[in-house]
């Protein structure tokens, strides 16, 4: 499970995202 | 210095993740990394609302959540392509999918927002000047009609408080943010117009040095936003470009108005030679409306 996000930053759309897998193993 | 984010996806991910959501960022998108003011549970950020609901974990119980900062890798989508791609997520019916953050959804209507403001023709053309003198000309979107302001403000109402989370010079202003976003969507989506109508042939022949509004269009044509060959020091053409948009601002709006009574006698210059000349020429008598 993952979860992608967008942010507006330097008059860019920049993508990243969030690992349930990732999240879980904290 | 600024932790990494402990469960951000890498940058290989996210070219897998973001083509399976169907937000199909370009093969050779280049990667890159900004940093989020994030809320914190202890020493990690607390999942999205969206990641908290898959993963069944209640955020707001008793977590005792407090703001720092984090790196997180990313993919960027240039400017000339985001309006474009998220029009196409949204029409392909992208938002109904559980893998992407709610801030897509008002990405897509801010996109849509500034596309029907190109429609309707609400952009003006403007100049700026910076610190260093350099001067540089923009489309930008026509916001001052009472209307559309409503419609700006209930997007800006309707902004999830992620998108004001990244750590720059806008510093989580909201209308920043927008503003930004609309002024950079409408200024290359009309630039590619510009360049596709090759509307740069117009000017070719006439002298930037010469006549200050064809340095402007020099700047507004084609990709290169300065605007060259001014003289030095001249700020005449900044000076008229704001004092053009100062006029289509509807100023009257919610002010009272007089009547103005304006007699304007002959030219000096009309008469230099003998006094009393004036009354051979017209007086211009004018009424108007003032604020």
């Amino acid at each position: 499970m993952f979860v992608l996000h967008a942010n507006w930053h330097g008059d860019q759309l920049h993508i990243w995202g969030e690992s349930s897998e990732l999240f879980r193993k904290l | 210095v600024i932790a990494n984010h402990p469960f951000a996806c890498t940058q290989a991910d996210l070219r897998e993740l973001s083509a399976r959501v169907g937000f199909g960022v370009a093969e050779n998108a280049t990667s890159s990394s900004m940093q989020l003011l994030l809320p914190f549970d202890h020493n990690n950020p607390a999942p999205s609302d969206r990641l908290a609901v898959a993963l069944d974990v209640d955020m707001d119980q008793g977590a005792d959540l407090h703001l720092d900062t984090v790196q997180v890798p990313t993919l960027i989508v240039g400017v000339t392509e985001v309006q474009e791609k998220l029009l196409a997520f949204e029409i392909a019916g992208g938002l109904n999918h559980e893998h992407t953050g709610h801030e897509f959804q008002f990405w897509c209507a801010a996109a849509r927002f500034g596309l029907e403001l190109m429609e309707d023709q609400r952009v003006v053309p403007t100049v700026q000047q910076d610190r260093s003198g350099v001067v540089k000309a923009h489309w930008r979107p026509w916001l001052h009609d009472a209307a559309i302001a409503e419609r700006a403000a209930t997007l800006l109402a309707g902004m999830p408080p992620i998108c004001r989370a990244v750590t720059d010079a806008h510093d989580g202003d909201g209308w920043l943010v927008l503003e930004s976003f609309l002024n950079a969507c409408v200024d290359s989506f009309l630039r590619q117009v510009m360049l596709a109508e090759n509307y740069v042939e117009a000017i070719e022949d006439r002298d930037p040095t010469v006549d200050p509004h064809v340095a402007w269009l020099g700047g507004l044509l084609g990709n290169n936003i300065e605007v060259k060959n001014l003289a030095v020091g001249d700020v005449s053409l900044v000076r008229g470009v704001r004092q053009w948009l100062a006029i289509l601002e509807d100023i009257g709006e919610g002010r009272p108005m007089h009547l103005l009574l304006q007699l304007d006698e002959p030219s000096s210059a009309l008469f230099t030679k003998q006094e009393g000349e004036e009354d051979k020429h017209a007086w211009r008598l004018s009424f108007q409306l003032i604020t």
